[in-house]
């Protein structure tokens, strides 16, 4: 099985 | 005022179909450059990052930044009104509630006005820094497509390893397994054709399926999808335009 990470833990706000 | 003219609608039309099953409701930015939007899909794993450049325009004129708040369903269903071939000029006031979109048949006097209302999309802006990827490949859009596809049959996930002389993709399933592996070739008479490997450190990444599905959407956009791989950070998926790019930012799925 395989965990789907978000956008969030490697792009920050601007 | 914005008034962006395309030589033919069907760039906008490809793009627009391009996106909007990933994100629904999207800022078109528009300034003296061109046109970019940035935004990300509900799940916060796929980031949409388009620019059109001005160069893309038969005829452009931006004299200050103007925000178009779009609703891509509704947008996709007006501008599917114009024919593929037809000119296609977006006009737009400096603090504009609607879009205007004009259609001229190149075949006859026929035009065609479209207005689209605009929303106020207060659309979060993720800073994305230039990296250094571990491999970089680019090869034909069209048969990236198929891999896909027909590996979505079999599994969630797509895995990609990359090594310096072959890409593999592998999907495995419940109810088997599959897998293609692809060698670098220069093609010099349909360099369309071409399959590249730059590579820094060797790549093992897996990625959800379904959003790849919504990427390879872009495919008729370029011949070429160049694909920026680095271990365990999203990956970048870039169609490029005759002056800008379609570029998707895709999470990684990890291991448990």
């Amino acid at each position: 099985t395989s965990t789907q990470t978000t956008l969030s833990s490697f792009f920050k706000p601007f | 005022m914005l008034e962006g003219k395309f030589e033919e609608a069907s760039l906008l039309k490809k793009v627009v179909e391009s996106i909007k099953d990933s994100v629904q409701l999207c800022n078109f930015v528009c300034s003296e450059h061109g046109i970019t939007v940035q935004a990300v899909d509900d799940s916060r794993v796929l980031l949409v990052s388009l620019l059109i450049g001005n160069e893309v325009f038969s005829d452009y004129r931006c004299d200050r930044n103007i925000t178009l708040g779009v609703d891509l369903k509704s947008f996709a269903k007006i501008i599917r009104c114009g024919g593929n071939d037809d000119y296609l000029t977006l006009i737009a006031e400096d603090s504009p509630d609607s879009v205007t979109l004009v259609f001229e048949d190149k075949n006859s006097d026929r035009i065609s006005e479209y207005s689209l209302k605009l929303m106020e999309i207060d659309n979060e802006f993720l800073k994305i820094d230039d990296m250094d990827y571990d491999s970089v490949i680019k090869m034909p859009s069209i048969d990236f497509q198929k891999i896909c596809r027909d590996l979505s049959t079999l599994s969630e996930s797509l895995q990609i390893l990359i090594t310096k002389d072959s890409i593999k993709f592998m999907a495995e399933g419940e109810t088997g397994n599959g897998s293609v592996i692809l060698k670098p070739r220069t093609d010099i008479d349909k360099p369309e054709q071409s399959i590249t490997v730059k590579l820094n450190n060797a790549v093992n990444s897996t990625f959800g399926l379904k959003y790849i599905a919504d990427i390879v959407k872009g495919t008729s956009l370029s011949n070429q999808i160049v694909i920026k791989i680095s271990n365990r950070t999203p990956a970048l998926f870039e169609y490029k335009l005759q002056s800008g790019y379609l570029r998707f930012y895709l999470a990684p799925k990890f291991e448990d």
